[in-house]
């Protein structure tokens, strides 16, 4: 099997503790990126539109033109399509790029279908998420059509501002 | 004279006129909070009647997308709304809410997968979220880096947060350090926003740096050419850089621009509270000015600004008020001594170009 991302750190944030291994019977919900199309010829575009002195700028796309542009191949779609249905994961949603798949599945069936993830449940305060606490990977007939699995590692994580926490009398 | 940062303030200081305010029906701007961080209406109500007078404003949110819990109200959440509704006075304000609908979800990736999944979203986007580079993989970042370009192509204005570490820091091996670029604020495809705080904290004087101000290189994404040129000329002209080491001098470098970070005013819960900081401030700010710059572009027939930086590394610092004083915060060891990069004249990895000059950047946009 491949790793997606060898070099993605399994390290559980500060602050976050675990609590317990997911039971199998639980859903976990894996998001898919799938891989695009023509990604050169978007980055070429955006050179374009971007660049005051480009005679395109400001031409911008429109969502289904952005679809047809970058989504996935069919080959892409049926390989990525089969293997999950033979894992019996049906239970899935697309975006209108057609380029994110989001799966809704059971935690032992997930494990299968990316050998070597666990799913363990981790706290902070009111939050609680689920994620593997080992590296994932996938068959080598679907790694060249997917960029990465979301939803196993990465902690949620955002800027948060700095204050005193006296309030104004 | 002045107790702190509010919207008279910044309106003040970056030149915004009372009648600088959004017009256009079609104009919109959003932003995008993570972790069930929510915003109360009965606080923006608040907010603008205690601050917002003298500019015709909305004192509610247009949309919301996602969930709004219940219970307290989050400072982040507040911040971004109540200081985005503030320079983008008069403008149509999306929220953006995504917890995670599912424990196994990635709260900042469903938000990219939302935006590519709705025809009709906001043309300007402040996000205050970050990780550090090296905590990611590659695979990652570089599908993220896509969805930027993928939002660019539609003509979408997206900015970032750019940190409030200044360079970072982070041990390589036993007491050998390295400076801890963060993501997204490092992709060539996005607006880096970094902070500013007043010369003299109690006045409308110029403005310096913001010593947690994140800025520097990206150790994944190389330098994209609409930078080159201003960058290798601070690297070349700036007599006291940190040693090489450090940080990557071919990566992407960051922030692009910078706004007053420090010492806001957010209200919270019903509550003012004063002293509020971090580039989760300057975000929304600058964020708030780009929606007024595409107001009037709508108005006049021009499409909006879209992906901003070719446009703003053209002007070469026209339209922003350029930050030459002070240095961001580092490693804290024998070598570098706690301090990163320092702001020159012209754009530096602290506060990018500077900070908004209203009128100015909007001739200079509208050209």
């Amino acid at each position: 099997s491949v790793h997606l991302e060898p070099d993605q750190s399994v390290r559980v944030p500060d602050g976050w503790r675990h609590v317990e291994r997911v039971d199998g019977s639980e859903d976990v919900i894996l998001t898919f990126a799938l891989k695009q199309q023509r990604v050169d010829k978007l980055k070429n575009l955006v050179d374009q539109v971007s660049d005051p002195r480009s005679q395109q700028y400001g031409h911008y796309l429109s969502l289904a033109e952005l679809s047809d542009l970058v989504g996935p191949s069919e080959e892409t779609l049926g390989t990525v399509r089969n293997w999950l249905e033979k894992h019996g994961i049906w239970d899935c949603l697309t975006v209108l790029t057609g380029d994110f798949l989001q799966c809704r599945t059971q935690a032992r069936n997930a494990e299968k279908l990316l050998p070597g993830a666990q799913f363990h449940r981790y706290v902070k305060g009111d939050l609680s998420v689920v994620r593997s606490g080992t590296p994932y990977s996938v068959s080598p007939q679907v790694a060249p059509h997917i960029d990465f699995v979301g939803g196993l590692h990465r902690f949620p994580s955002h800027r948060k501002v700095l204050n005193s926490t006296a309030a104004a009398g | 004279f002045h107790l702190g940062v509010t919207p008279t303030v910044l309106r003040q200081r970056y030149n915004l006129s009372a009648s600088d305010i959004g017009r256009h029906p079609n104009n919109s701007q959003g932003c995008a909070q993570f972790l069930e961080q929510y915003f109360h209406p009965a606080d923006l109500s608040e907010f603008m009647y205690l601050f917002g007078r003298g500019f015709s404003h909305h004192s509610e949110v247009d949309h919301v997308v996602g969930e709004q819990g219940g219970g307290r109200a989050g400072l982040e959440a507040s911040l971004d709304v109540e200081y985005i509704m503030s320079t983008g006075a008069n403008i149509s304000t999306w929220v953006f809410s995504n917890p995670g609908r599912h424990e196994s979800q990635e709260p900042f990736l469903q938000w990219m997968i939302l935006l590519s999944n709705m025809s009709s979203v906001p043309w300007v986007h402040t996000i205050s979220y970050g990780d550090d580079e090296d905590t990611l993989s590659v695979a990652f970042m570089q599908r993220i880096n896509v969805e930027f370009l993928k939002a660019a192509s539609r003509g979408l204005t997206i900015l970032f947060a750019s940190g409030d570490d200044g360079a970072g820091c982070r041990e390589v091996v036993k007491a050998k350090n390295v400076f801890r670029p963060s993501f997204p604020a490092s992709s060539p495809y996005v607006t880096t926003v970094g902070g500013t705080s007043f010369k003299n904290p109690f006045q409308v004087t110029r403005e310096v740096t913001d010593y947690i101000s994140g800025g520097g290189f990206s150790n994944v994404f190389p330098m994209p050419q609409y930078q080159v040129s201003a960058v290798s000329k601070y690297l070349q002209s700036t007599e006291k850089l940190p040693p090489e080491s450090y940080y990557n001098r071919s990566g992407r470098a960051y922030p692009d621009v910078a706004a007053l970070s420090d010492n806001y005013w957010v209200v919270i819960n019903r509550v003012p509270v004063p002293w509020v900081s971090g580039t989760s401030a300057s975000t929304p700010v600058f964020g708030g000015i780009i929606a007024l710059i595409n107001d009037h572009r709508l108005q006049k027939g021009l499409p909006t600004l879209g992906f901003l930086n070719p446009a703003l590394y053209a002007l070469k610092g026209d339209g922003l008020s350029d930050v030459t004083e002070g240095c961001h915060l580092s490693c804290i060891d024998d070598i570098v001594l706690g301090q990163g990069f320092c702001a020159t004249p012209s754009w530096d990895p602290v506060t990018g170009w500077g900070t908004p000059n209203f009128p100015e950047l909007l001739k200079a946009l509208l050209r």
